[in-house]
């Protein structure tokens, strides 16, 4: 464990903490896209199975067991108690495209041709695109709550931070895994746009709110 | 590198 990968981890932490708040408090789920959230109990769901098989510490099982289940609850929120302001004419991304291309992937491009593996690899390749439906969401309406904002940015930031502990583990472990580096890179990447409204719009105190 | 398959990180 290093600086980065804990940053990293409480970054993520902090994402879900914020969007469940934020759904919680307004009681509403205004903004948020179902199908990110979906595509990422999926994500947590294929990656995690190796609770049942393999232990690492209680800090990494603990962790594993709050991305789950907090996923599980988000949808819930969602799909079920607050159904009614869920932003459904907007959330319109079709999830089949970014699962059906990364489950070919995960087939053919894997470590170990394994059910347990594909599926992590699976989870990797699926994180890496889950948020575009949410992004799409945002580009749709052509603006973003702050909060809204704030998740985001939380959300973002994790996987930068671990491209970070790559580097670090990289040179300090010699330990290095390309699947989950170029996953992470594209993940990342596509945060970039957002990240520069963020920071040029959000952190000044406007809304954001996309060129016409 | 070993290809090894646990996985560490979350």
């Amino acid at each position: 464990m290093n600086i980065f990968r804990l940053l990293g981890d409480l970054s993520h932490l902090v994402a879900i903490i914020i969007l469940l708040l934020k759904i919680w408090k307004t009681r509403s789920c205004a903004g948020i896209s179902g199908k990110s959230q979906i595509l990422f109990a999926i994500v947590y769901t294929t990656r995690y199975l190796d609770l049942l098989t393999t232990y690492v510490s209680a800090y990494n099982t603990f962790m594993k067991i709050i991305f789950i289940a907090t996923s599980y609850v988000t949808v819930f929120l969602m799909y079920v108690k607050f159904k009614a302001t869920y932003d459904h004419n907007h959330d319109t991304f079709r999830i089949e495209f970014l699962i059906l291309p990364t489950s070919v992937l995960a087939l053919l491009i894997n470590n170990e041709f394994t059910i347990v593996e594909v599926l992590w690899t699976f989870s990797i390749y699926l994180e890496s695109v889950a948020i575009l439906p949410q992004l799409f969401l945002v580009s749709k309406t052509g603006e973003a709550e702050s909060i809204t904002s704030h998740y985001l940015f939380a959300l973002g930031s994790y996987r930068g931070l671990y491209l970070l502990n790559w580097v670090y583990r990289y040179y300090a472990e010699d330990h290095y895994d390309l699947i989950a580096i170029v996953a992470g890179l594209v993940q990342t990447i596509l945060y970039c746009d957002f990240f520069y409204l963020y920071i040029t719009k959000v952190l000044k105190g406007k809304k954001l709110q996309l060129p016409a | 590198q070993t290809l090894e398959t646990t996985h560490d990180e979350l």
